[in-house]
């Protein structure tokens, strides 16, 4: 099932502390669009190991919750690319 | 895409738990025992070497902290982000690792019951040697927490991690590059752990002196804990000063690699620069990587370019980083670094004023002091100046080796007396078992 907005919001979070996605920009105050916060979550899914669909589904919040490491997974530069 | 590659420049790394955690039913000792196994899971296939030190300069600084801890990596209470490490550098918080203090680190546990501070080690010193988290499932660099993964004692590296780890500094002489050792899956329960060494199970022996009537041979700081030499034993306090046991241990069961026949040691200390503690004795000096002795060893002291005819004493002096060497109402002053005496050396040693000659030996310790002993008393001189601190000296026996002072005052027992403790000392045995409580 898909996430309610307090799952997108903290998911988002999550996905740019962890290097998915890059921070919004302080300067112009710019939201990730929803195109970049799909793309962030399919890479983050790879990662994990879960199936790739974009969705920030039952699973993919399960990982999210999942005691880890604090440093990022990807590195800003790679991030970039990706955006 | 490929991530930039931050690794050690140097091979010899040093280490040191600053702040341990306050609430976990870990001791000390078995934590220090966990980080040790898990950095030796790295060197053990790589040509890095790990020393436990106890100042604040150690590569590696390991601390438990909770909350914001001033380094952009908050944690958040339990759950969520456990650890971190800082990748190698030239930074002042390089190979630093922290773990969440809010925690509940385990050894030994299911996986449903707390955060296995083995396995979360392997992986942070994969980051403080320079490391990045990797998606594979099998991998320990995986950035999520997977459960405990078995005995440290037999833990072996996923060859994935093998081949990263050897892509940035080579593998090691006697690791077998071909050989993909098949991964135990198994539930076992970890083996006993213990710290790496031998602990002897012997009786006391009927020649071993008794502690708080004599005065020691040798005294050295080694690895942040003190070890107090006397003929072919010791005793050893851990870095908060308390004994290890009450029973001494025989040297040559810890210390291997010297002569069997050698029946006591002038004086011991630890080097500065690689963290190899050196012997002396008479005119001959041996060099211990951890408690093995190193091939082509003993030599002759005059390598350090001192007069042959031994020495009294031998300290690494916190406030230079020199090494400084007594005799009689001489001393030296060696830098290690150019393994050089340095000039103008041997000086008279009433330059440091209270100190009296012909010390049985000298330390430094952790509180920023160095201490020369003599006799049954000690000397405490703060690392900021040359003179005794006022109230000194003090008694060995009752300050360092938790004698009271009417054991510490008593006189040497004759022989009829001292066999009669003896016999009184094995009565008490058969009943009273002499414990070493560190962890």
């Amino acid at each position: 099932a898909p996430a309610d907005d307090d799952d997108a919001s903290s998911g988002a979070d999550w996905l740019t502390r962890f290097g998915y996605l890059l921070p919004p920009d302080p300067n112009t105050g710019q939201l990730q669009t929803q195109e970049e916060l799909a793309k962030a979550i399919m890479t983050m899914q790879q990662f994990g190991g879960l199936e790739a669909t974009g969705i920030l589904d039952e699973a993919t919040l399960k990982l999210m919750k999942t005691p880890r490491c604090s440093l990022p997974d990807l590195l800003q530069s790679e991030a970039r690319t990706l955006r | 895409h490929t991530p930039a590659v931050t690794k050690w420049n140097k091979r010899n790394l040093s280490w040191r738990v600053r702040t341990f955690p306050k609430e976990s039913h870990l001791g000390h000792d078995t934590v220090r025992a966990l980080m040790y196994y898990a950095l030796k899971v790295w060197s053990d296939i790589t040509p890095l070497n790990f020393h436990e030190v106890a100042g604040n300069n150690a590569d590696i600084q390991i601390d438990f902290s909770k909350t914001d801890h001033n380094d952009g990596y908050p944690f958040d209470g339990p759950g969520g982000m456990v650890a971190h490490a800082f990748s190698p550098g030239e930074h002042h918080a390089a190979g630093d690792t922290h773990f969440d203090d809010d925690e509940s680190w385990t050894f030994r546990s299911s996986d449903a019951h707390g955060m296995d501070l083995f396995a979360v080690a392997v992986h942070e010193f994969g980051h403080a040697i320079g490391l990045t988290h990797v998606s594979a499932i099998e991998s320990i660099m995986r950035p999520y927490y997977q459960g405990p993964v078995g005995d440290p004692l037999k833990y072996d590296l996923p060859y994935e991690d093998k081949v990263r780890i050897w892509q940035l500094y080579g593998v090691r002489e006697s690791v077998s590059l071909t050989a993909k050792p098949e991964i135990s899956k198994t539930n076992d329960q970890p083996v006993l752990l213990d710290l790496p060494e031998n602990r002897s199970t012997n009786p006391l022996r009927r020649d071993a002196p008794n502690r708080c009537n004599t005065h020691f041979d040798a005294v050295a700081q080694i690895r942040g804990e003190a070890f107090f030499f006397k003929g072919k034993y010791f005793w050893r306090l851990t870095r908060n000063k308390h004994l290890v046991s009450l029973q001494p241990a025989q040297i040559h069961r810890f210390w291997r690699g010297l002569p069997l026949n050698l029946d006591s040691v002038d004086a011991v200390y630890e080097r500065i620069h690689d963290h190899k503690i050196v012997f002396f004795k008479g005119d001959k000096y041996w060099v211990f990587k951890d408690n093995n002795v190193e091939e082509g060893y003993p030599r002759l002291i005059s390598d350090f370019g001192l007069p042959l005819g031994g020495i009294d004493a031998a300290f690494s002096w916190a406030l230079d980083d020199k090494t400084y060497f007594f005799k009689d109402h001489l001393y030296w002053c060696y830098n290690e670094y150019e393994r050089r005496m340095e000039p103008g050396y041997p000086l008279e040693t009433t330059l440091w004023q209270g100190i009296p000659n012909r010390l049985d030996d000298a330390t430094r310790w952790s509180d920023g002091a160095t201490y020369f002993f003599k006799g049954k008393e000690y000397w405490k001189v703060m690392d900021s100046n040359l003179e005794a601190e006022p109230g000194y000296p003090q008694s060995i026996a009752r300050d360092w080796l938790v004698c009271s002072d009417m054991q510490a005052d008593a006189p040497a027992p004759a022989e009829s007396t001292r066999t009669r403790q003896h016999a009184k000392h094995d009565e008490s045995h058969s009943k009273i078992e002499v414990c070493s409580c560190t962890s």
